[in-house]
């Protein structure tokens, strides 16, 4: 465990700790997106599945276990609290699911380093947490009113994943035999994906403006 | 991958 690394889970679980905060304090999930939440569901299902069968660190097994029971946490609250659920922007959310699920399965079926059921999973998670954020991004798009907590969860979210780079050139450098080009390359496009959202997420606060992502 | 360590990142 790296620098980086350590940096990059913290980030993680602070965007997350950043939404539960923000929905559980205004009672309201506005601006968040359902999909996404339930994309990162399905990705850290698939990949957490050596749960049951590879310890590999306390750390690890820890994080996975808070991964998933706060996603799940998130969704309950948007899809069933009686207060939260009507705030939810169902009418704006409207990517298609499968426009994700289906090409991310094909690909991790196609191109995956073992062909064993785990495995493929494991690939496939990785492939669709690449572009889970999607949705979200769609959605604050449409969203003309962003909440500043919004706004950092997915600035957060963007920069656990630049600092995840940080973390595979350092151990590239540092850790013999230490190779892992799928999930580079997903990791490289995922960060590219939020190039345009830290771009304007860093002008806004730079002029001291409330935040919008242009149409 | 080194598959018999498993997978150590998150």
């Amino acid at each position: 465990m790296n620098i980086f690394r350590l940096a990059g889970d913290m980030t993680h679980l602070l965007s997350i700790l950043v939404l539960l905060l923000k929905i559980n304090a205004t009672r309201s999930c506005r601006g968040v997106s359902l999909k996404t939440q339930e994309l990162y569901a399905l990705v850290f299902v698939c990949r957490y599945l050596d749960l049951f069968t590879n310890f590999i660190s306390m750390y690890n097994t820890i994080m996975k276990i808070i991964f998933l029971a706060s996603t799940f946490t998130i969704i309950y609250w948007m899809r069933f609290h009686k207060v939260i659920r009507v705030t939810y922007d169902r009418e704006q959310d409207t990517f298609r699911y499968q426009f994700l699920v289906l090409p991310c399965l094909v690909l991790a079926l196609l191109l995956n380093s073992e062909f064993t059921v785990m495995e493929v999973l494991w690939t496939f998670s990785i492939y669709l947490e690449a572009v889970a954020i999607l949705p979200q991004l769609v959605l604050l798009q449409r969203t003309n009113n962003i909440d500043n907590l919004t706004g950092n969860y997915v600035f957060l979210l963007g920069s656990y994943r630049a600092l995840y780079i940080l973390n595979w050139i350092y151990r590239f450098l540092t850790e013999p035999n230490y190779r892992q080009y799928l999930v580079w390359i997903s990791g490289i496009v995922q960060t590219i994906i939020y190039i345009d959202f830290f771009y304007y997420y860093i002008k806004s606060w730079k002029n001291n403006e409330k935040l919008s992502l242009p149409a | 991958i080194p598959k018999e360590d498993g997978h150590d990142e998150l």
